[in-house]
């Protein structure tokens, strides 16, 4: 299947994000 | 202390559960008995409920660690998935605790959770932070020591990550070498 790959930015935004 | 995280389905999932241990040096307990498992998580937001939940590495006592490890290895040499693997090393001079402790440790959980290493992504097993008097060490620990091809692609796309200079390089120790040798001594396999 396909790998589920976050970068860095993305994993920051979801830090505060509601 | 454990965390309690509540699953929902607007989270982000993870490629993989992984799970948070901690350990705290007690010479008057056995090895095993100091360690403990935190929590698991699979998703971005557990992720980073447990990470703002627990202190900062840079914060804990002289002899933990903390280790992130995918969900059914054990962060400890003996473990099947880890016997035959072997770890990239970042090793801090002292200062560093207070300036890139924290971030380099945090870059390094975002590579893994991220699955940032493309398809070698499967060869990691997890990460360790040792906080140390004699300097602090951060090691991203992989499977098979003998795959040169997958560790070093790893080991240059941790050192990027950590936006380390070409000047600097680090070094990869089979867990056999440090089993059977005094640290200061291990041999090097891989250098990036």
């Amino acid at each position: 299947g396909t790998r589920i790959i976050y970068d860095r930015k993305f994993l920051m935004e979801c830090r505060n994000s509601p | 202390q454990e965390v309690p995280l509540a699953e929902s389905p607007d989270k982000h999932p993870l490629q993989n559960r992984w799970a948070l241990w901690f350990f705290r040096n007690d010479k008057n307990r056995m090895w095993q008995a100091n360690l403990r498992l935190v929590t698991k998580f699979s998703t971005v937001e557990d992720f980073w409920a447990l990470y703002d939940h627990i202190k900062p590495a840079s914060k804990l006592s002289c002899g933990c660690d903390y280790s992130l490890f995918k969900d059914g290895i054990e962060p400890m040499w003996e473990d099947n998935q880890n016997k035959r693997g072997g770890r990239w090393l970042i090793t801090l001079a002292k200062q560093q605790r207070h300036t890139k402790l924290d971030c380099f440790w945090l870059d390094t959980l975002l590579c893994l959770i991220g699955e940032m290493f493309d398809n070698y992504s499967d060869e990691v097993c997890g990460a360790v932070i040792n906080i140390r008097t004699k300097g602090d060490k951060i090691a991203i620990w992989t499977r098979e020591a003998e795959h040169q091809e997958a560790v070093t692609h790893i080991g240059r796309v941790y050192k990027e990550h950590l936006g380390l200079s070409q000047e600097v390089t680090i070094g990869y120790q089979a867990h056999a070498d440090t089993a059977t040798k005094s640290s200061s001594l291990t041999k090097t396999k891989f250098v990036v």
